[in-house]
């Protein structure tokens, strides 16, 4: 298991906390800065170490990223399991340490005066037995990808003992983390596992527990690393095709539909005439030479229903050669 | 803006995060001041422009007008500073990151 060191032990990143104890006092405006919706810890933990560094240039953690990750508590066997979704982590982000921050009670007065009430125990002198130590925790951090049902990997476990009185602690779940991102398992969840026999369903609290980490961003000193992270707008307007993206790439929702050729394009030139206009000095050209092929003889011009229908039947026999009425013949004939 | 000097040298610039629509995720700094830099860098330059060996060579040629359509060395951020952020990723958890290079401290022609 975990031994995680005590509180005074965490290394200096994670300073900024001794004063976290009474999660009531929000240092400076912090919280108000964030809002009223973001009262919750990490927010002002967070913003404590923005100001740390605004400061003093303080890097938190020696690296220049940190990364906080907020609990979904689900009940689980009705025990609280706090679950963290470490998705949003970075594969440029090298990992320096990760805390784990909870709020601890102390034992619930129920229980304590249970203890303190129930007839005690007596040696054979007669001489009551000491308090038995109050129930131990355990905190139990297990790791499980994105899709899959069951409880996960069991990463780490530590064994708390109950605080005197309500405080937030931190412990160094450093080497859980690097350990479940390496396999790829950036879902963890936290139980806090306590001997007590009906701990009771546990209720969503203000002081739900959050992870910090501490990470250096390798790609941070790339021209544009501000863009990757806070560029958010998309510059080319939503249903567009990716930039990058070949024309006919799949990714593109629209369907291609070729123009099919259903016959000889329309057009109203002449077949085999030239299109060009005639120079005012061009020599005139006999009409057979025009078109030396021999020219069909003109069909009589039929009414304009039939004429549709009749170009329709052209068109379904196919046939190579427009048929033209006279008077554009005769233009014909004169251009 | 107008009684701004004409040689190379860094100018007051505020970028306000709600100008350039970030203020929506991010949640510190709201603004910050990150200065730009303009001005000349013509032949003789100042030693004030800091310029560097390079730009002294490329201004020389220019003023020479050996190589014609060689344009003067550009005025551009020298040393810069970083700058702390902290916002809101995706998943709407709080993130605070360093990033450098985002506001000048002095320029120079190169």
């Amino acid at each position: 298991s975990h031994r995680a060191p005590a509180w005074s032990a965490l290394p200096a990143a994670a300073d900024g906390l001794q004063g976290d104890r009474d999660p009531q006092r929000a240092p400076g405006d912090a919280a108000a800065t964030l809002g009223p919706g973001a009262q919750d810890m990490v927010a002002v933990h967070m913003h404590r170490l923005y100001e740390k560094y605004s400061r003093r240039g303080a890097r938190p953690g020696g690296g220049n990223t940190v990364r906080s990750f907020r609990a979904r508590l689900e009940v689980v066997d009705q025990k609280a399991v706090y679950f963290f979704n470490l998705t949003s982590m970075q594969d440029s982000e090298t990992i320096l340490m990760a805390t784990f921050h909870f709020y601890s009670e102390p034992p619930r007065w129920p229980r304590a005066l249970e203890v303190l009430c129930k007839p005690r125990a007596k040696n054979a002198s007669g001489r009551s037995l000491p308090l038995g130590p109050p129930a131990r925790q355990h905190l139990l951090f297990r790791s499980l990808s994105q899709n899959t049902a069951t409880q996960g990997l069991l990463r780490g476990a530590m064994a708390l003992s109950p605080p005197p009185r309500g405080l937030w602690q931190a412990k160094d779940i450093s080497p859980i983390v690097k350990a479940a991102r390496r396999d790829g398992e950036l879902l963890l969840s936290a139980q806090l596992d306590s001997e007590e026999r009906d701990p009771g369903v546990p209720r969503p609290s203000p002081y739900a527990p959050y992870i910090l980490v501490y990470a250096n961003d390798l790609a941070i000193s790339e021209p544009n690393s501000v863009a990757v992270t806070l560029q958010r707008y998309d510059p080319f307007p939503a249903g567009d095709p990716e930039p990058h993206a070949a024309p006919n790439s799949s990714a593109d929702p629209r369907v291609r539909r070729a123009a099919q050729a259903t016959g000889p394009l329309q057009d109203n030139e002449l077949p085999g005439l030239d299109e060009r206009p005639p120079r005012a000095h061009a020599q005139h050209f006999h009409k057979h030479q025009l078109w030396p092929s021999p020219f069909r003889a003109l069909k009589p011009r039929p009414g304009r229903k039939d004429r549709r229908k009749k170009g329709q039947e052209v068109f379904m026999a196919s046939s190579q050669v427009l048929d033209f009425d006279e008077k554009t013949m005769q233009k014909a004939r004169r251009k | 803006q107008w009684d701004e000097p004409r040689v190379c040298s860094r100018r007051y610039l505020k970028v306000d995060f709600a100008d350039i629509g970030w203020n929506e995720w991010i949640i510190s700094p709201k603004s910050f001041d990150a200065y730009y830099c303009a001005g000349a860098c013509e032949f003789p330059m100042p030693k004030i422009v800091r310029p560097s060996n390079h730009a002294t060579i490329q201004s020389i040629v220019r003023a020479v007008g050996i190589v014609p359509g060689i344009p003067e060395p550009c005025c551009v951020p020298d040393k810069m500073n970083s700058l702390g952020v902290l916002f809101l990723d995706e998943n709407r958890n709080v993130v605070l990151k360093v990033y450098p290079n985002m506001s000048v401290d002095t320029c120079a022609c190169r």
